[in-house]
């Protein structure tokens, strides 16, 4: 089953958030918003495993309080650790 | 195993013997400067307990661990964002321009000892954030103190003990603590035991204890083998050859130098004797002579020994140049020739100072190149070494020149001394 897309507001703040801690790279100034649903989903699972939530792929109760907690700035994902491309699609080579 | 691996970033201090100041605070804070800075000790020694790491807080400007508060933009590319949020960062050891650099959100309600939902617990995030200061990255584990989220106070700072993790993850990066029988204790013997954390929050018993370095006047001053020591009750601070204070912390008097009566209030005056470089603390109808910190055989005496009067002084100095020392009492000055052991005839004289300073001044102070500096309540005048007159920009803040307090002076200097 398809998770099911979040509200619009929501699904901003939560992209960067998952952006600013290191589970989704960057937006590239050339494809700007074209981040898939799939990027998004797949960084909220390794969101929710970092955190011990269960992992359900979308941004629901437990996931957005965890967003909302205060924490330290620091990203979870540290930038070397990021794959470099995922499948070809969303982190394509400029 | 696996995930004990990803948690360190690779790089560690090379160094073992690591620096640390507190360079801001919060501006409108709960927690004074002395419990942050004591906060800072005990987080740092949780690490330290773990890790062959030993900490020492330094004066001067420059510190491998600098800690910040600082609010909103700072520039460094981790902006703050108000109350809750992000409450704090701090660099890895193998940054080149930041490594060390601990900064805290100004603008979060920091706490010490303080219900969950009252602010955010200043210790638990000081621990965290010298993690990474030492290398460590976000952990996934939800016992580890590395664990990205604010998850509440964390304890007692003196019985707090990294988890079995963190304990790990510290120790990859750095070996394990291994004490030998030889091994010394880390405290320089200057300094006295840092202040404990009793259970009266707010209050400290350190800062009952402690003089505050920034607000307080100061006893006697006195230039030592080329260093410069303000005395301020039962403590003093010691300032190296070029200015640089070696604590921000006061050291007990009594505890360095040995004979002096732990029970002394405070100290009037105190003199390098360059005849033969013994130190002499005078307080009230007495006084001492050490030898380095040893006190000699058969002191206290009465200081009418030197022809001073009973109730002791207020100021003494000593100048090389023409090996007298002088005596301040009120408005009277008394001349001692160190070399014939007597006072000038004539003594006492009606001081030089009179008119040009308030009086009694604190103390006065010969400099190493022989400058001559008053000190009276939180200001200093600096004064023209041969006709003592006052040189022209004076007074200024003894807090501010000498005692390295950088940022706003309390009370403010507009307010009676």
């Amino acid at each position: 089953a398809r998770p099911v897309p979040t509200p619009a507001d929501e699904s901003g703040e939560v992209v960067a958030w998952l952006t600013q801690y290191g589970y989704l790279p960057p937006a590239d100034p050339v494809t700007g918003q074209l981040q898939t649903w799939e990027a998004v989903t797949n960084a909220i699972r390794v969101m929710q495993r970092f955190a011990g939530i269960p992992e359900t792929g979308i941004p629901d109760d437990a996931t957005l309080a965890l967003i909302r907690m205060p924490r330290c700035s620091l990203p979870d994902v540290l930038p070397e650790k990021l794959p470099k491309r995922k499948n070809g699609r969303l982190w394509r080579k400029r | 195993r696996k995930s004990r691996g990803r948690r360190s970033v690779g790089l560690a201090w090379t160094k073992r013997n690591i620096s640390w100041k507190v360079k801001t605070y919060p501006r409108e804070a709960q927690l004074s400067r002395e419990t942050i800075r004591a906060l800072t000790h005990y987080a740092l020694k949780v690490w330290s307990e773990a890790a062959p790491l030993t900490f020492h807080e330094v004066g001067g400007p420059s510190a491998d661990i600098s800690v910040e508060f600082l609010r909103l933009d700072h520039q460094d590319g981790y902006p703050f964002d108000g109350p809750g949020g992000m409450v704090a960062h701090a660099f890895f050891p193998g940054d080149p321009q930041r490594a060390g650099h601990v900064h805290f959100d100004s603008d979060e309600d920091w706490t010490f000892r303080s219900p969950d939902d009252y602010g955010t617990d200043l210790f638990a995030v000081a621990v965290h954030e010298f993690g990474h200061s030492l290398g460590l990255a976000h952990s996934p584990s939800k016992h580890s103190i590395m664990r990205p989220y604010y998850q509440g106070p964390v304890g007692d700072p003196l019985q707090y003990q990294l988890q079995a993790d963190d304990h790990v993850d510290i120790q990859r990066l750095y070996g394990s603590r291994v004490l030998h029988s030889t091994e010394k204790p880390e405290a320089s013997s200057l300094l006295p035991d840092p202040p404990s954390l009793p259970h009266d929050f707010p209050a400290l018993r350190s800062e009952k204890e402690f003089p505050d370095r920034c607000s307080s006047s100061i006893d006697a001053v006195a230039q030592i083998r080329g260093e410069t020591f303000f005395f301020k009750g039962q403590y003093f601070w010691r300032l190296t050859h070029g200015r640089h204070l070696t604590s921000l912390r006061p050291a007990l008097s009594a505890a360095f130098w040995r004979g002096l009566p732990r029970s002394l209030g405070k100290v009037d005056a105190v003199y390098e004797r360059h005849t033969d470089h013994r130190i002499l603390f005078f307080s009230g109808p007495l006084y001492w002579v050490f030898k380095d910190n040893g006190v000699e055989e058969g002191f206290p005496r009465p200081v009418t020994d030197f022809g001073l009067p009973q109730g002791g002084v207020d100021a003494a100095f000593s100048r090389p140049h023409d090996r007298k020392t002088y005596f301040f009492k009120g408005g009277l000055q008394w001349s001692y020739d160190e070399a014939t052991g007597r006072m000038d005839e004539g003594s006492p004289t009606h001081t030089a100072l009179r008119g040009q300073l308030p009086t009694p001044v604190d103390d006065m102070l010969s400099g190493s190149d022989g400058e001559v500096y008053a000190f009276k309540g939180r200001q200093y005048w600096k004064l023209e070494r041969h006709s003592l007159k006052l040189e022209t920009g004076y007074p200024r803040s003894i807090a501010r020149d000498w005692l390295d307090c950088s940022g706003e002076l309390y009370p403010p200097p507009s307010a009676p001394t």
